[in-house]
């Protein structure tokens, strides 16, 4: 599996969707 | 790759499968006179001692059995219930003194938590939640998830516990704007969970502000999908489904488990691994529990089914045994065990 199809991947996603999400 | 191109798993043919990579261990007769719902192994305490215990229920009935030796099991305890029969255990991680139970006619009606009160030993229970229930997951650090209602008034509430088995503290998490259908646990990201619902969407949550992270549409191939495990690792988010509803295809066989990987930044999706049904082998998925690596089906034809999802194949089928289908099967929470159920109330425990 290529994970070129799954766009830039960030290994602190949790922590970053958590401050762009509305509380 | 795109899903389409969904990689199959080898489907070896059914002759090649060794059922003696699962050993007999032990045996539970349970005769009852109503239908066996669900099984479950636990650690319970008792004395300031925690054993590894077994949990059984029926329709009318929930038991806990505790181990005589390696090979025996003593019914230690049992509850009844004559009202609204059961439909399954929710077990909890990390509480040793407590089993939560989902009671209804098809749709869960009731949650309610089965206790031992501490100076007669005499059986209790608790009524937790009613209502219309979707779906229900016991949670680490002793915490229960449970979703009411549908999209437009759907609740999604986190019940906490105290070391006693008390109830202690509840919290709301945001509701998606679809019904969801279950929940699973990410393992590598303590604080996530994932919850499927009706319209194929996976949503993501912050258990500790309720915080509703991301939804990822995935795609529509296979409808009401079940996620049974999930797991974060380099930025990812790798989640095993099954596909209860899926129907059998020239292309990918009769498909039961799939591993699907998210980017939760981008809600993009790809299906790396698809485990369908070995060559020869009739029926599809009837219901099913993930382990690590290790995923068991119980099919339609009565035969159980384990995968080893990093292998990408099945490894063992085990047909029925006294002409008795299976119809449960479920991965001990103690130990590496299995634990395989019959409609008669009979558990067979497998190493």
């Amino acid at each position: 599996c290529s994970t070129a199809d799954l766009g830039p991947i960030s290994l602190n996603w949790f922590e970053e969707l958590s401050s762009e999400a509305p509380p | 790759r795109p899903t389409e191109q969904t990689e199959t798993a080898d489907l070896p043919a059914c002759d090649s499968l060794n059922p003696g990579n699962l050993q007999l261990v032990s045996e539970l007769k349970n005769p009852s006179s109503s239908c066996s719902v669900d099984v479950s192994a636990m650690w319970w305490e008792r004395a300031g001692t925690k054993e590894p215990c077994i949990i059984t229920a029926c329709e009318d009935v929930v038991s806990l059995w505790k181990p005589l030796n390696s090979l025996q099991w003593e019914k230690v305890h049992t509850w009844h219930f004559t009202e609204v029969p059961v439909l399954q255990i929710v077990p909890v991680p990390d509480v040793y003194n407590l089993i939560c139970v989902a009671l209804g006619s098809l749709e869960i009606r009731e949650i309610r938590a089965l206790l031992c009160s501490s100076g007669d030993e005499s059986e209790k229970q608790v009524l937790l939640k009613s209502g219309d229930i979707k779906a229900v997951l016991g949670l680490t650090k002793r915490r229960l998830v449970s979703s009411t209602g549908n999209f437009c008034n759907q609740q999604i509430q986190i019940m906490s516990f105290a070391e006693d088995g008390s109830s202690k503290d509840e919290q709301l998490l945001m509701p998606p704007d679809e019904t969801v259908l279950t929940f699973a646990e990410v393992q590598g990201t303590q604080e996530a969970l994932l919850g499927t619902t009706t319209v194929n969407s996976i949503v993501i949550w912050n258990l500790k502000t309720g915080q509703l992270l991301k939804k990822v549409h995935i795609d529509d191939s296979y409808q009401a999908s079940v996620c049974h495990r999930a797991y974060s690792e380099m930025g990812l988010l790798f989640v095993v489904l099954s596909y209860p509803c899926a129907k059998e295809s020239q292309a990918f066989g009769s498909p039961v488990f799939q591993l699907l990987v998210i980017n939760p930044k981008t809600a993009r999706s790809v299906g790396v691994l698809l485990c369908s049904l070995p060559q020869g082998e009739a029926g599809r998925f009837l219901e099913g529990d993930v382990k690590d690596h290790i995923a068991a089906a119980v099919l339609t034809s009565g035969t159980i089914a384990i995968w080893d999802l990093l292998l990408g194949h099945c490894t063992a089928l085990l047909p029925p045994v006294s002409d008795q289908s299976w119809s449960l099967v479920k991965w001990s929470g103690t130990d590496s065990h299995l634990l395989a159920g019959q409609k008669d109330g009979n558990i067979f425990i497998y190493r």
